[in-house]
This record gives structure tokens, C-alpha cells and sequence, in this order.
């Protein structure tokens, strides 16, 4: 029998070498790699030299990532109690592929609109959609005026059928914007749950951004400024992750405030226990 | 048997080899008690920093030391530790004694650059340990 197990050894290592990473052994059954951070850590397990290249974010999508990391989490990456909403995973995606629709229009400060397509496979089916933002990011150069009234006209399309004329959903939405926050959020998350939801894998829209200026600047010429100069924008996903790997705040802060109501609450305890020890309690207490 | 018990209250009442100080000593808690540690971190030694943004530093804490035989309540420990040490000492040498384990932990939130370029903020449950226990 020893000599049977070494030779189920050497076939075992054989069956390793010819080309499976033994990490890729602990991936899940069904084949889809589970993102998030236990399939890096099990490359680091066998010390993977580099892992995965990596392909380098938008230098304004991760400065505006870290600013939202700063609001969320200490400097030691301990998430801050002071917020109340549910969401535990924040992505956000750069549209890989842009296709110019039409020109814009420098008098009314319409933007050329721009067929956008964004890869959603980071999404898992674990990740439940809260909230979806459209970001634009601005130049610091943009002589853009201080305050401004836009209005977008958003369509969905199907990205297997780009060309296809009939809009598959249309979206306005009227929005104002300081210069000083350098950013421009627009929440199309009506828009995007259902595709979201539907685990799709890619989502194609066609963007129309129309600004009109709030009040004339004798500086600029009449109507015209440039909003070209405008960054494509990102997506931003707000999710509640449902796996057990992932921080689930109201969970933990409820079971917090169950334990502090009930202190004595003994998990697991049958009742004639708990009398017992409450028993104990009473009568280890000084006697009046 | 009133002999037998008159010579049972002549008997000292530890035994002479074992002087009170040695006897009492198996009751103190061990020098290097159970308890939780600290190991801070950053990514950039464990070559992560290229996918892991933020935070730079981080404190997983870990848990070492010997278990008192008596833990009891301090460290929230069930009736078995007990019993296993119990185990340990008088029956059988090859169980184990109680190992000094995390009891509790707080989570982590974590920046993350995913392989498609996409950026991920993802809050991680059970990522720092906060209290130890002897099982």
C-alpha cells in the first residue's frame, strides 16, 4: 500500500505540473473566478510572483476613488460607523469603448454624444445593485462657468446591436453642478437596475449632455464655450456584496444592539439555564 | 474503622516532597499568557501594492501564548477547554492542550484595482482579529 500511495503521489504531482496552478485548484466548481479578495490571496498562498497583470485605471477615476476610500475608512482601513447606508462595495468602471454619434454644439454648449460601453464582468451575482451614478470628471483647464444648468438624454442600446435605431430606453435628467467639486454625478439608477439586475455583462449607452449657462459672462463670447473638454464618464456602481466575506453593517450593528438590551443573554442557552444563572448572579451580589 | 480515620488526620496535608509555593504555582497564570499581538503590514512587502491602493498600512493582530489551566470566564471559554485540559494532563498526552484562537474580529475596507482596470472599494467582515480565547 505504500508503494501504491507513492505512485498516487507522483500521478498526483504529474497531473499539477502538466499545467493546472495548484491555486486554481481552490477556485469554485462552477469555473467563474469569484472576484473580490480571496482568489489573489490564494495566489500569494503559492507565492505567485506578480499575479495578473493589470490593466491602469483613469488617473481621475482613482483620485476620485480615493477620496471616497478617505470618507469611508480610517487610515488603517477600518470602516467608519458614522454611516447609515447599506451599500459595502463601491466599483467603477471606464467606458472601454466610445463611438461619436454626432458633433456637438459649441453655441448651446451641447456636448457630442457619444456611444459608451461599459464591462460589467467585475460584477458578481452575489453584488445586489443600491444606486448607479454617471461621473463626470472635469480638466482643470475648462474655463467652465462657475454654475450651470444641464440636461442629458441618455439611451440604452443593445450592445450586440450597436446600429440599431430604436432606442431601447430614453432618460433626462435635469441637473445642476458648482465648478468646485470637479465632479458631475447623475444617478440613472432606475435605468440601470433592471440590466444590472439581470446580470448582463456590458452595457451600451448612447450620451446627449446639454449645459446652458445660469447667468451671461461678459467674458466668454456669446454661447460659446468649449464642452468638449469634458472627460467621458465613468460609471459608478453602489452594491450590498451577500456573501459572508463581505462587512454586512447593519447585521453587525444590529446584533451589537441585541447584546447591549440584553446583556445577560446567554447564546444558546435553554431557559432553565438562564434562570440558574441569573440565579447565580443574584446570589453572588452583596447581600443589603 | 475508628483506627483508620484516626491515622487519616495524621497525614499532612500536602505531601512533604511538595512545600506550598511549588503546590501553588500550578494555579498562576503562565508569563506569557494568552493574548493578542500585533503585526502591522503594508502591501508593498508582500509585492500586493500593485493591485491593493488602499490602505497602505494594515494590522491583521494575531493571537499566542499558553492557556491557564483554569480559564473559566476570562477568556469566555466553554466548560470543555477544561475538561480537554483535563485530558491532557491525567489521561492522554496526545490530545492537545487548549490553543490560544481569535475570538472576535472587525472587518477591513480595502481599494482595489481589478484586472480589467475597473476600480473596487469592497468592505471585508473578519479581517482583524479583536479579542483572543483559549479552545
Amino acid at each position: 500500500s505504500q508503494a501504491s500511495r507513492v505512485e498516487a503521489q507522483i500521478t498526483s504531482s504529474a497531473e499539477l505540473e502538466s499545467g493546472a496552478a495548484p491555486w486554481s485548484l481552490l477556485q469554485p466548481l462552477d469555473g467563474r473566478e469569484r472576484p473580490g479578495l480571496l482568489p489573489p490571496l490564494f495566489k500569494v498562498l503559492y507565492d505567485e510572483q506578480g499575479g495578473t497583470p493589470r490593466l491602469q485605471p483613469d488617473s481621475r477615476a482613482l483620485r476620485y476613488m480615493k477620496r471616497l476610500y478617505k470618507a469611508y475608512a480610517t487610515k488603517e482601513g477600518i470602516p467608519k460607523s458614522n454611516r447609515s447606508h447599506l451599500y459595502n462595495t463601491v466599483r467603477l468602471f471606464t467606458p472601454c469603448a466610445q463611438h461619436k454619434q454626432s458633433p456637438g454644439d459649441q453655441v448651446t454648449g451641447t456636448l457630442s454624444s457619444v456611444d459608451l460601453l461599459f464591462n460589467l464582468d467585475r460584477v458578481s451575482a452575489v453584488e445586489h445593485l443600491l444606486k448607479s451614478v454617471l461621473l463626470y470628471t472635469f480638466n482643470n483647464s475648462l474655463s467652465f462657468p462657475s454654475t450651470a444648468k444641464c440636461v442629458c438624454n441618455l439611451v440604452i442600446k443593445e450592445p450586440e446591436f450597436p446600429l440599431k435605431s430604436l432606442p431601447r430606453v430614453t432618460f433626462n435628467s435635469q441637473l445642476e453642478f458648482q465648478k468646485k467639486h470637479k465632479w458631475l454625478e447623475m444617478d440613472v439608477t432606475s435605468l440601470l437596475q433592471p440590466f444590472v439586475a439581470s446580470n448582463k455583462r456590458s452595457i451600451l449607452m448612447a450620451v446627449n449632455l446639454t449645459c446652458m449657462k445660469e447667468q451671461p459672462q461678459p467674458s466668454a463670447q456669446d454661447g460659446t464655450w468649449n464642452l468638449t473638454l469634458l472627460v467621458r464618464p465613468s460609471l459608478l456602481l453602489y452594491l450590498n456584496d451577500t456573501s459572508t466575506q463581505a462587512y454586512h453593517r447593519w447585521y453587525s450593528v444590529h446584533s451589537q444592539r441585541r447584546r447591549a438590551q440584553c446583556p445577560h443573554h446567554k447564546k444558546g442557552l435553554p431557559a432553565y439555564a438562564r434562570v440558574e444563572s441569573a440565579a447565580v448572579s443574584r446570589s453572588s451580589r452583596p447581600r443589603r | 474503622d475508628q483506627k483508620t480515620s484516626s491515622s487519616e488526620l495524621k497525614k499532612p496535608l500536602v505531601p512533604t516532597s511538595l512545600n506550598l509555593s511549588e503546590y501553588f504555582k500550578q494555579f498562576l497564570f503562565p508569563q506569557n499568557e494568552c493574548e493578542l499581538h500585533d503585526f502591522r503590514l503594508s502591501f508593498s512587502q508582500l509585492k500586493w501594492d500593485n493591485w491593493i491602493v488602499a490602505p497602505h498600512r494594515y494590522n491583521p493582530r494575531y493571537c499566542k501564548g499558553d492557556c491557564p489551566r483554569a480559564v473559566g470566564h476570562r477568556y469566555g471559554s466553554p466548560v470543555h477547554t477544561m475538561v480537554q485540559n483535563i485530558i491532557y494532563e491525567k489521561l492522554d498526552s496526545s490530545v492537545p492542550k487548549p490553543s490560544c484562537v481569535p475570538a472576535k474580529y472587525s472587518p477591513l475596507s480595502v481599494l482595489t484595482i481589478e484586472p480589467d482596470g475597473s476600480i473596487a472599494y469592497k468592505e471585508y467582515e473578519d479581517m482583524i482579529a479583536t479579542k483572543c480565547t483559549c479552545r
